[in-house]
């Protein structure tokens, strides 16, 4: 159980843009702190700007699960593999 | 495509047609595996400048520079970082880092929805004719985002806020993935995106037919596209020692057998294994099968990889039998070997054929091109069939098209079977698949686009929907070539798209965002859920009442209660309201309502029974009203309901569901 909750997963992580803190000036820097504040090596894979305000990243499911109780966040889905039909 | 344009009545001169300059305003993004760009099917020499608005750019990356692209693909980018999160660094030596396609699948797919029209096309000396995309005037955007390992969600989305950011009209997904509720779902979520920016997304309705409930792409705000066949195919001959023929099909056109017969086996009877009968790989006895035609049963592995299979285990030729899953729909493949695909009651006679004989034989004779063939269309036995997994109550797949046996461009990195193994290099390839009916649809609705620049997304979709047809001339009902009956609702949506109707429909079910915000407070979505799908801040009002029924949208879908007791509760009934409003695209003009029922078991009114429409734009509310007696769970029936006023022919499938 410890492997799978250390075993790292690709996530899409949706952020509420109207809940963004005055703090920060600019959006990117919020997804950025809020992705440091459960990983200090995950990094951003995409920042997604019109379809959703959020990004993807890789994270344990612990890192997961501490992110989705944040202020600000919609969502943390697991990736989802499609295939051509 | 050297067909489909004459089978969906585009040969036809019509002045509905939208202008070359009009549809050179319209672009068509593809999701999917890249692009061939040195394809005919991308010549730019009947095009002018790209569209003022165009924002996207063309992406350099391994084999594919800034001048791969012009003025008819004029954007092409790739998105690999989800992928290489999950997989590693792409092996450059496998596949290219770069917009171009390694597989086909992509350039097959662009190339139906816009590619410019070709003369002379075919593959292996099959389907010649001209090749053009639908809206062959449309300008093609290609978001790479599909690779050898499959497509990644990550990368999907970034591709879908490219698109939008870039400036498509149209956007085309041959994916599918896993099932969940629409806040849930990356494609859904990026599609209501792009719909609320005017962009019209289509998407495969999935191949896990003929099983119900098997779609994928389900949102209301997404065109989901299931598959039919057209009037061409590509028969040959098999002849067994006792004198019987039957018909097959192929795309085979190296050496052929001998006139004389071969020595015939099946493969479930040549092998070790459990998984003989369906030829997977090393399950084959090369002592068996060598220098004889090997019977394979269709399923388990890829039709060309059985091929190979017999091929390497030193047989001389294939047949490939359907099982009862796929009925009699025929698949043809370019496979390396002679070989047929037949359908299960001729693969039923060849096995009974050899189990009953001491010394069975036959031979496969060339295969050749046939049009005309009917009845067409029939719907594939692999598309995905309703009812809609996710809401019931919105009827799913919206449209069939052709899907089967689709000659379009291909990719210069492999044959056209596919295979590794496959050395040979083609221009062109047939394949099959809701991949290949979706981007007819795309092109369809770029067209519609083009002759309509001011429809909304859902009113293309309407026009499609409503001018789709159910019956064959003859006034048959189109078949589902799984059962040989005729096929319903849940297997072609509202029929099959018929886009010279679809230019002048009449009258149109629109929606907006507000209608579809209005849908999803009927599922009882928190404001999080509505966010997480929508984009957008939204509570549902208390004092309003949302229910899916009053969901404007072209087809009705009608769950009906079974009474406690199942059987037992006959005699109870219940009364459904749906309200629909129809807004007038064409000229002034007063419709009358005609319904057509296959059930007694549902009384269905409609009210009022006329509409006057005196200008265009305007719009009217109707109230249909459904009284319903108890049938057992699981009991389906269908009707019809059209309006027309005398020119037009504005139809919905309605689906009852008793559960």
């Amino acid at each position: 159980e410890e492997k799978i909750q250390q075993t790292e997963r690709t996530y899409i992580v949706h952020m509420d843009k109207s809940h963004m803190p005055e703090s920060f000036t600019d959006h990117s820097l919020w997804y950025d702190s809020s992705l440091k504040s459960v990983s200090d090596s995950a990094s951003m894979l995409y920042a997604y700007e019109y379809v959703i305000h959020g990004y993807s990243t890789r994270l344990t499911a612990e890192e997961a699960e501490t992110l989705r109780k944040q202020p600000g966040i919609l969502s943390v889905l697991p990736e989802v593999r499609y295939e051509l039909h | 495509t050297t067909r489909t344009p004459e089978f969906l009545g585009l040969g036809r001169s019509s002045d509905l047609f939208p202008t070359s300059n009009s549809m050179g305003e319209v672009i068509v993004g593809i999701l999917d595996t890249g692009v061939w760009p040195e394809l005919k099917s991308f010549d730019d020499s009947e095009l002018g400048p790209i569209p003022a608005g165009w924002k996207g750019e063309c992406q350099v990356g391994k084999n594919f520079n800034s001048s791969s692209c012009n003025r008819k693909l004029i954007g092409a980018r790739f998105f690999s970082k989800g992928y290489e999160a999950a997989f590693g660094p792409i092996d450059e030596t496998m596949e290219s880092k770069s917009p171009r396609d390694d597989d086909g699948h992509g350039t097959h797919t662009a190339t139906t929805a816009a590619g410019s029209v070709v003369p002379n096309a075919e593959l292996l000396g099959y389907a010649s004719g001209t090749a053009r995309g639908m809206a062959s005037h449309a300008r093609v955007a290609v978001y790479k985002a599909c690779w050898l390992g499959g497509c990644f969600g990550t990368d999907i989305l970034a591709a879908m806020d490219a698109a939008v950011a870039d400036g498509v009209d149209v956007l085309s997904m041959s994916i599918g993935g896993g099932m969940s509720e629409y806040y849930g779902d990356t494609v859904a979520i990026g599609a209501f995106t792009a719909a609320a920016h005017g962009i019209f997304v289509s998407c495969s309705a999935g191949n896990s037919g003929p099983m119900p409930s098997s779609l994928s792409n389900v949102a209301p705000w997404i065109t989901t596209v299931g598959a039919g066949t057209l009037d061409r195919d590509f028969p040959a001959s098999l002849t067994l020692g006792n004198g019987d023929k039957y018909s097959g099909v192929t795309l085979y056109n190296g050496k052929q057998l001998p006139d004389s017969l071969v020595p015939l086996v099946y493969g479930g009877s040549v092998s070790h294994s459990s998984s003989g009968s369906f030829c997977m790989a090393g399950s084959l006895i090369p002592e068996k099968i060598s220098g004889k035609i090997v019977v394979c049963d269709r399923g388990g592995s890829a039709r060309v990889q059985k091929g190979v299979v017999v091929k390497a285990g030193g047989g001389v030729g294939m047949i490939l039998s359907n099982t009862d899953s796929y009925g009699e729909e025929l698949v043809a493949d370019a496979h390396l070997l002679p070989s047929a695909a037949v359908g299960q009651k001729a693969g039923g006679a060849i096995k009974k054929y050899i189990s009953s004989n001491p010394n069975p034989t036959a031979t496969i004779g060339p295969g050749t091109t046939k049009l005309g063939v009917q009845p067409s269309p029939v719907v594939a036995a692999f598309s995905s069939r309703g009812p809609n997994p996710v809401t019931p109550a919105i009827l799913k797949p919206d449209i069939i098209a052709p899907g089967v046996n689709i000659l379009a461009g291909w990719t210069g990195a492999v044959g056209p079977s596919g295979l590794d193994s496959d050395k040979r290099h083609v221009n062109f390839s047939i394949i099959s698949g809701t991949s290949m009916s979706c981007p007819h649809v795309s092109g369809l609705a770029a067209l519609l686009k083009a002759a309509h620049p001011e429809w909304s997304p859902a009113a293309i979709k309407s026009a499609l929907m409503t001018t789709a047809y159910t019956t064959y001339k003859s006034g048959e009902k189109i078949k589902d070539v799984a059962t040989g009956g005729p096929a319903t609702p849940f297997d072609y949506g509202a029929g099959h798209a018929d886009p010279v109707a679809a230019l002048d429909p009449g009258l149109v079910y629109d929606a907006n965002v507000d209608d579809y915000l209005g849908f999803l407070c009927a599922l009882n979505y928190t404001p999080e859920q509505i966010k997480s799908t929508t984009h957008r801040d939204f509570t549902c009002h208390t004092s309003s009442k949302y229910t899916l029924g009053d969901f404007n949208y072209p087809s009705f879908a009608v769950p009906l209660e079974t009474a406690l007791g199942g059987e037992g509760g006959a005699g109870v009934s219940s009364t459904i309201k749906y309200t629909r409003t129809l807004t007038n695209v064409g000229d002034p003009a007063t419709y009358k309502v005609y319904l057509h029922s296959q059930t007694q078991a549902v009384k269905i009114s409609v009210e009022p029974a006329t509409l006057s429409f005196s200008a265009q734009y305007e719009k009217k509310s109707y109230t249909v009203t459904f009284t319903a007696t108890s049938k057992p769970s699981g009991t389906t029936s269908f009707a019809r309901l059209e309006w027309s006023d005398g020119k037009h022919i504005v139809g919905s499938p309605i689906a009852f569901s008793w559960t």
